[in-house]
């Protein structure tokens, strides 16, 4: 269970604050698929960001099984995360030094308990299975096409098996049949159990969720589209 | 008038050769729009790119107002492009280390035929204008949400008008206010003569175009959905 109070993000640049984030309350339980949508700008993957720990908040509480995250130190939200977390980037982060096979494998490589050398690479060949990618294993990012890097991007967020899967814009890239099977994975792994939070623009995505959130600069709003706060 | 025969496209790796394009035949008329559509890998980005003389093809002819282009020095083909081409790339391939301002600004700086300093500013401003991104021109492109990235890279290929437009998949990040939003300043160049090639996974947006072509493995496809070659 995960949950947010009175959260705030401002991004300081010099002569001005973006408000990227006015106050969001947001509880997720274990098992539940939420999905986030609105304007572009209108703090989506900022909200994403903070819900990974990738960035912290400039005011309110963030509490993940009752204990507060906020104020973690960046190697402890690091720890957390790569543990637990799995994070599908809107523009993707790829390493373009490595392959794809070393992209996917890296989150498992990192991890504080060592894993088997064998045991990384069985799981990495069934993630590049899931999302048909298994040709192009020996080959870097810049020399795949887009939607073959969202593929990518997707199957490193799935090898650490987390928790909780956060997911920016994970179909931008893709036709139809591709975009289908991302969703169908997505919803087979949530339907196992991972807590699945998406951002997306298109509404046919969106409505697979249990849950659908419409931000509007930087507030959640109501069923009738009046801000929550 | 663009015409292509035979066009192929082969990459070459280490131990594999992928054949991005298998025999492309295509004729696009002055003021024509053209939207190409296909599974992800199906060889879009690569056709948009030797359109856009970004890249030469490995074989086949490639004639731009009946003069053969295939062959072109780089320094050519870039003379023409940038002169008569405004390219959205599918990653927006925006400068981190230039503001907003200076990335569109740059098409423009990079003419041989020097364009005063008064008129550089005037037109980069229309065109921040036009996607509605004035707010942010001091800004950084990491500073952006993927979409306002996107609307930054749609200014910079518009702000040389250009007789030539590709674009690849310019709604991909955006919301469909912001997505319809931006079709119709496509359309309205269109209207006003500018040749437009568009790659989209959107059928909606595809049905917008005065023809539609379908690509799958590298080969369009003729209407009953079998390789044209
Ligand atoms: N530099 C490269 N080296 C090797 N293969 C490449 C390179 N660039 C593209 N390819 C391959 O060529 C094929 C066509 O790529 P292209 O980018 O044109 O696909 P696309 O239709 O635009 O796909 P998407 O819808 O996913 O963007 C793909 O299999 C891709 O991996
Ligand atoms: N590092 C930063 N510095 C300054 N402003 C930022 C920074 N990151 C994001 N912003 C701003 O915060 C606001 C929210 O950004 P965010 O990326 O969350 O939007 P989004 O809803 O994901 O949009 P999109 O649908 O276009 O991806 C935007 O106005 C954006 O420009
Ligand atoms: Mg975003
Ligand atoms: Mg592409």
């Amino acid at each position: 269970t995960i949950s947010m109070r009175g959260i705030t993000k401002v991004f300081a640049t010099d002569e001005m604050e973006t408000h990227a984030l006015r106050g969001i309350d947001l509880a997720i339980d274990t098992g539940d698929f939420v999905s986030i949508c609105g304007p572009s700008g209108c703090g989506k993957s900022t909200l994403l960001s903070l819900l990974g720990l990738l960035d912290m908040p400039t005011s309110g509480s963030y509490q993940i099984e009752g204990h507060e995250v906020s104020g973690l130190s960046l190697s402890e939200a690091a720890y957390i995360r790569n543990e637990k977390i799995g994070f599908i980037f809107q523009s993707f982060n790829l390493i373009d030094e490595l392959t794809v096979f070393d992209n996917i494998a890296l989150p498992l490589r990192y991890r504080r308990s060592s894993i088997p050398k064998a045991e990384i690479d069985a799981r990495v060949q069934a993630c590049l299975q899931k999302v048909d990618m298994t040709h192009r294993s020996g080959h870097r990012p810049n020399q795949l096409s887009g939607g073959q890097q969202q593929r990518i991007a997707i199957a490193r967020a799935l090898v650490g098996n987390p928790a909780l899967l956060l997911v920016d814009e994970p179909t931008g890239n893709l036709d139809s049949k591709n975009g289908d099977a991302v969703m169908e994975m997505l919803c087979e792994l949530n339907r196992k159990g991972t807590t699945l939070c998406m951002v997306t623009h298109d509404p046919r995505y969106a409505d697979m969720a249990g849950r659908k959130l419409h931000l509007l600069d930087g507030r959640i709003l109501d069923a009738d589209g009046a801000p929550l706060q």
